[in-house]
């Protein structure tokens, strides 16, 4: 199993969301992150303003998968959270060693 | 009244009797759900294909997966994500499938093989493993099958009861005289609860009413309780009031599916 | 060593700290997530209609442990996070390359 | 490539940004998380006041970089975020099997 970690634009994750949905994918664990980037000095629309802060609000999914889904995943969150601006974020990939589903100790593929 | 316990029903309803919506889906009176949809998705392919067809159903499963709704078995999700993404219409052997998430789909599959029992047996497994692969499961749709036969048939519940032997037999685990009072997702507690109150119900209502409030996954075993019972005591039987709040569309659509498969079955082919 | 993530019910927070103290862990950090899953949003009146919030708040809990600790670990946070309800989270255990501890620059099992 | 997870005090983020820039390190993702620590009902300065809380805010900082980068750059947040008193937090390294960067597709190194 891997765990797919994406830091993507906040006004992408409708989007991304939907795309996932696409290919059966529903469960995803979201938050909140502050992104410095590369490119310094670089203006992003944010509610309506633009910034020119040296911190730009990101959104991090992270999504638990099976392996021969991770790269069909990967595919779809590249595709829908891409604008070709700056700042459209990355995706990492991790190797997980075990799942496990609380609410009915399912471990592996069937956690998730 | 899925995932309340029985004892959890009787304390928040007494006993629950009347179509009411609400639960943890928090759904409108007469709305349905995965047990309903998935049977639809059969329905609809066979009926758009003439004929069985493994391929057509997944699709429709596919899509319904896609169209958002309001529940999903893990089970059934991981089935149907597998075909969407790798186009398998079979998921590999697991023994944690032995889940009602095949059964539950039964219906449409019986009415299409009427008078075939070797053609039930072969389409009830293919339907099944496009989610669950696993032997009590395969068991449990294809006497699902033979039962729901034998009563649009006309047969008496002691003939049901004597083909049911037949899975008591080869799957000891089944049996349910004593009733142990299981009702959980697992498809030997779903299949003991609707066997025990089916063949100890005196009508259409009072079996579904019983099985409902033991709780547990009672959305399925109010399914597959309906489909024996309503195969068993036929329409007339279904309570008028119930009927008036189920979705419109939906009857409908049903009853126009269920007779285009019953004419494509074996058994209308060979009158 | 092992990293190990969970996903659980906010409410089940405290309850899993203790449990996890009784076991001689301390050391955790904790962040609040938005889950997405089986289980559903509740519901809010906005504009007097009632809509479904489509996320629900977990807590996502952080813990480097020894490897032979691990299994121990899981299975505590399983045991007291459950509800039995959908929703109830889950449990991703990664391998860790290194530790430290930036007070002293211990590594390894002695850094966590 | 690895994943470095640093969690810190907070008033240091601005220090550790600074000496990670000083060499080369520009992209990182940050997130405002709560700690719980091996010693009980210590205190911690925070925003002026004393806190003798359980928790105790604390910063985590993501960092994807090449393997041989690594080293350098726990030894940079090391030296930086260090102040001798309890707390000062933990850096853990994990292995990355895959890092994309959406804007362009780049992946690996180039990625990050
Ligand atoms: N090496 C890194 N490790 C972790 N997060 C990073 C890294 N580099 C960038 N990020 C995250 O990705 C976001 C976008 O990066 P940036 O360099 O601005 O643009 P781009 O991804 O388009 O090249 C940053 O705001 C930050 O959240
Ligand atoms: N594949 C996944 N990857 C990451 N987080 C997940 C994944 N699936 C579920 N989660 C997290 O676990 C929570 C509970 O999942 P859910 O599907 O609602 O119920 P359950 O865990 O009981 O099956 C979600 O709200 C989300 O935070
Ligand atoms: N085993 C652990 N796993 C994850 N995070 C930890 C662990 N131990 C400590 N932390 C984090 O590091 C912070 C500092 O730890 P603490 O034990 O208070 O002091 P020190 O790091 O100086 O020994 C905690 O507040 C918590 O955020
Ligand atoms: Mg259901
Ligand atoms: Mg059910």
């Amino acid at each position: 199993m891997k765990l797919i970690e994406a830091i993507i634009k906040p006004f992408k994750l409708d989007e991304v969301k939907d795309a996932l949905n696409e290919i059966g994918v529903e469960g995803i664990t979201v938050s909140e992150v502050k992104g410095f980037g590369r490119q310094k000095g670089h203006t992003e629309l944010y509610r309506g303003a633009e910034y020119v802060v040296d911190f730009i609000p990101k959104v991090k999914i992270e999504i638990a998968i099976a392996d021969e889904l991770a790269a069909k995943v990967v595919e779809t969150i590249e595709n829908t959270a891409k604008t070709g601006r700056i700042g459209d974020g990355k995706i990492f990939v991790m190797s997980l060693d075990e799942a496990l589903r609380i609410r009915t100790g399912e471990k592996g593929n069937d956690a998730i | 009244m899925e995932f309340m316990t029985a004892a959890e029903i009787r304390a928040k309803y007494g006993v629950l009797k009347e179509i009411v919506g609400g639960g943890w889906l928090r759904l409108k009176p007469g709305q349905v759900t995965d047990d309903t949809e998935m049977s639809l998705c059969v329905a609809r392919a066979v009926v758009a294909a003439n004929g069985w067809s493994r391929e057509g159903i997944a699709a429709n499963f596919a899509a319904w997966l896609r169209s958002k709704p309001v529940d999903v078995g893990d089970t059934c999700r991981r089935g149907i994500r597998n075909y969407m993404l790798k186009g398998e219409l079979e998921t590999p052997y697991n023994q944690w499938d032995a889940g009602n998430g095949a059964c539950m789909r039964m219906l449409p599959v019986s009415l299409c093989t009427l008078g075939d029992d070797r053609l039930l047996a072969r389409c009830a497994v293919e339907q099944a493993h496009i989610t669950h692969n696993h032997p009590f499961s395969d068991a449990a749709c294809i006497y699902l099958g033979k039962l729901v036969h034998l009563a649009v048939l006309g047969y008496s519940k002691t003939r049901l009861r004597r083909e049911l032997e037949g899975l008591l037999t080869s799957h000891e685990n089944f049996r349910f005289e004593p009733y142990r009072g299981l009702a959980s997702g697992y498809v030997v507690d779903t299949l003991q609860t609707v066997f025990h109150y089916f063949f100890t119900a005196r009508d259409f209502e009072d079996c579904l009413i019983k099985v409902v409030n033991q709780g547990g996954d009672a959305d399925t075993t109010g399914a597959i309780a309906g489909m024996l019972a309503g195969a068993y005591y036929g329409e007339e039987n279904i309570p008028r009031r119930w009927l008036k709040k189920m979705d419109r569309k939906v009857v409908d659509e049903v009853s126009l599916l269920a007779e285009r498969l019953v004419t494509l079955s074996p058994w209308a082919a060979a009158r």
